[in-house]
């Protein structure tokens, strides 16, 4: 049975696409078969390893639609043990599509239970919103891991996601569990950024991770290559971070 | 007949709501009567005004359900010649709970061509998704500015923002124009950001705004004091470049 994370934040902008691509990049750099899947209509984890689609079924909207298998959709990176399954720019119309669907909250959980390839971590990213593809995330993976951003606006929509997260366990998914919080774009010089991940920690304790992701031009610009940031540059603190980070996703496990 | 102007990108954490309460409480500085719409289920837009709606009814959720009307919902800021309609938390819902409507994507531009009072501009800002409360907001403006990040992944949304903004103004408000495209938060410092803020201007030409805002910590101080820029810290980079915008959004009019 995979580890399966899910990372969710509905506030945008908070490092979740980095923070899904870079520890499924540092756990395959370090000998796991890790599978990243890729539910923001976005696209930027796909695009962030230098993958597109070829069509919508060849996508994780065909595996949802059923349209698909895993075997049509998953697609290898330039890492060893690291494959995906991209997304769509047609999930946008998700929440429309698949609101008459009979288990519309089950479509990737119910793909996921046909997948029979071997992976030890599942990684899916999602898009700023708490609508049907986040909740199909986090009714398909045992974890969810949340970025935090050191900003005002990102402390404030922390309780609805938490609610939403309690509520997917009431409902949908009584094995979801939470992983932690990461902060992220932490920037040491500035009192707002300390002042927040102070609040975080006071509020949310034990579920804070230790490892904090600084803010680092080099993990902004890793994207435009097409590469995770321990092949764009492994030696900067972002990727120091992400590997601290991918240490801890490990221990805190089962 | 007010201007009405929607901030709209599907990408997180850009800049939208920052640009919104800022260039309408540069406007209301001024001197022009300017009513801002928070349609984010986040609420940042009334958070960062200090204005929290006591309840469902009185925000512009109430609205949009028909159960209350602008008098119920418009609320004072500290700012002289701002009003604002708060946001709530159950907009989160209206994906699913708006679909059976008939009017779902006309329930904004309904509800303010019931609105009396004298406005110059009316701001609304939006979700980071394409769903229907960002459909409502270009239904029921006339024009719409884009902010967009100096960062890779913010360059990749652009294209289908703008199919979506076309779409919008074939099937639902013919009278929908592009007002234009802000780039924000331009580290001077970093290649990535002049190189993306460089790639903006030569695909989208004369769309883009000459006024750009550099990033500034200031601007992401104000909202935890619930201020706009313009009271927080007037004399900042900021703050200047948000004038400097909101100089540019009155030449752009009509
Ligand atoms: N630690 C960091 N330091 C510097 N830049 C970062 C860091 N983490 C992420 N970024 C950049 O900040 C922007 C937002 O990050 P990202 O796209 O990963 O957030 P997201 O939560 O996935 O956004 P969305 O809500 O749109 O899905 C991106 O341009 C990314 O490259
Ligand atoms: N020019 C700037 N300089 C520094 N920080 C900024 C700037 N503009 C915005 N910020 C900060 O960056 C974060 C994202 O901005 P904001 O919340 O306005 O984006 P948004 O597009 O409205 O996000 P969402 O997609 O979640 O609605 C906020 O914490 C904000 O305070
Ligand atoms: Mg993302
Ligand atoms: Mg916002």
């Amino acid at each position: 049975q995979p580890r399966s994370i899910t990372v969710a934040n509905q506030k945008g902008g908070v490092g979740k696409t980095t923070t899904a691509v870079n520890l499924a990049a540092c756990l395959a750099e370090a000998g796991q078969r890790v599978l990243l899947i890729d539910l923001d209509p976005q696209c930027n984890a796909s695009s962030g390893l230098a993958v597109r689609a070829p069509d919508r079924r060849r996508s994780v909207y065909g595996l949802m639609s059923g349209e698909a298998d895993f075997v049509d959709v998953i697609s290898h990176t330039g890492i060893d043990g690291l494959h995906l399954v991209p997304a769509s720019a047609d999930l946008a119309a998700a929440d429309v599509e698949l609101a008459g669907e009979d288990r519309r909250e089950y479509l990737l959980a119910d793909a996921l239970a046909r997948l029979d390839a071997a992976y030890d971590f599942l990684f899916i990213d999602c898009p700023p919103s708490l609508g049907i593809l986040t909740v199909n995330a986090l009714t398909a993976a045992r974890e969810v891991l949340v970025p935090v951003q050191a900003e005002y606006y990102a402390l404030e929509g922390l309780a609805m996601l938490l609610d939403t997260v309690a509520r997917v366990r009431e409902r949908l998914n009584p094995d979801l569990r939470m992983l932690g919080i990461v902060i992220t774009m932490l920037d040491g010089r500035t009192n707002l950024s300390r002042e927040v991940a102070a609040e975080v920690r006071e509020h949310l304790g034990a579920h804070v991770f230790e490892a904090v992701v600084p803010r680092n031009v080099r993990l902004s610009e890793a994207p435009s290559h097409g590469l995770p940031i321990c092949r764009y540059d492994p030696h900067c603190t972002g990727c120091e971070a992400y590997f601290d980070v991918a240490k801890e996703v490990v221990t805190r496990g089962f």
